[in-house]
């Protein structure tokens, strides 16, 4: 089995990063136990920011995440 | 957005404000203007006023910190996070922080345009969450802009009156 970074080509700290920055402004349900959890957060990500709803972490979405931003979540509370 | 009827506002029709601590970066005359030329984009369009307070505690408090300041989100250091807000309401209410590890500017030179994040952090002051329009000041990411023509979005507009209603004049 891949490690959950390396299926999608991308480095530990960068899938760890990533992870961070949807947990953080992309919270969904802490109970949920959705097996592609950060897929559907990534898709929230992609919807706000209108770019294509795929799931997978591509490098416009890192693009932005990277972008200076406002601390507060851009869904829910 | 979310609809309005799910966001919480400022019920009196003069808020106050105080700023409670400043930036090396720019003179304290600087931010006070720049301060008061985001509430003024905000209050013009909106049957609200602000008032600047010097002491004591007042509806939304702005700041400058670094690292944790206290309530529990602290800040990241230069890049990343640049400021946040909360909605209205008491005690943190409302309040704006500012992340002093960031390059404060005026829109000239190198550095943050503190107009720009000012006025979005007080549209959350005021009730406002983010928006996907890239043209809106309440867009969550920041992009140098031109800081002349500065100006809310007919969405923001649009909002804000939804929340509060239609300046009357």
């Amino acid at each position: 089995l891949l490690l959950p970074w390396e299926a999608g080509g991308l480095s530990e700290p960068q899938w760890k990063q990533a992870q961070e920055y949807l947990k953080r402004f992309y919270p969904s349900d802490s109970k949920s136990r959705a097996p592609n959890r950060f897929g559907a957060q990534l898709k929230e990500m992609q919807k706000f920011f209108r770019l294509p709803e795929t799931g997978v972490l591509d490098s416009r979405v890192i693009i932005i995440m990277r972008k200076p931003r406002c601390g507060l979540p851009d869904i829910g509370e | 957005y979310l609809p309005s009827k799910h966001r919480p506002k400022w019920t009196s029709k003069v808020v106050t404000y105080r700023i409670v601590s400043y930036t090396r970066d720019l003179p304290r005359v600087t931010v006070n203007q720049l301060v008061a030329k985001a509430l003024n984009m905000w209050s013009k369009e909106i049957p609200l006023s602000f008032r600047r307070v010097i002491l004591g505690t007042a509806d939304i408090m702005i700041g400058f910190a670094r690292g944790a300041h206290g309530d529990f989100y602290p800040f990241d250091g230069p890049g990343g996070t640049l400021a946040h807000a909360f909605e209205p309401g008491p005690g943190l209410g409302g309040d704006a922080h500012f992340d002093e590890d960031e390059r404060w500017a005026d829109g000239r030179g190198v550095g943050i345009n503190f107009l720009f994040v000012a006025t979005h952090e007080l549209g959350h002051s005021l009730g406002l969450g983010h928006s996907s329009d890239p043209d809106s000041v309440m867009y969550p990411t920041y992009g140098a802009g031109d800081s002349e023509n500065f100006q809310l979005s007919p969405g923001d507009i649009r909002e804000i009156q939804e929340l509060y209603g239609k300046s009357s004049s």
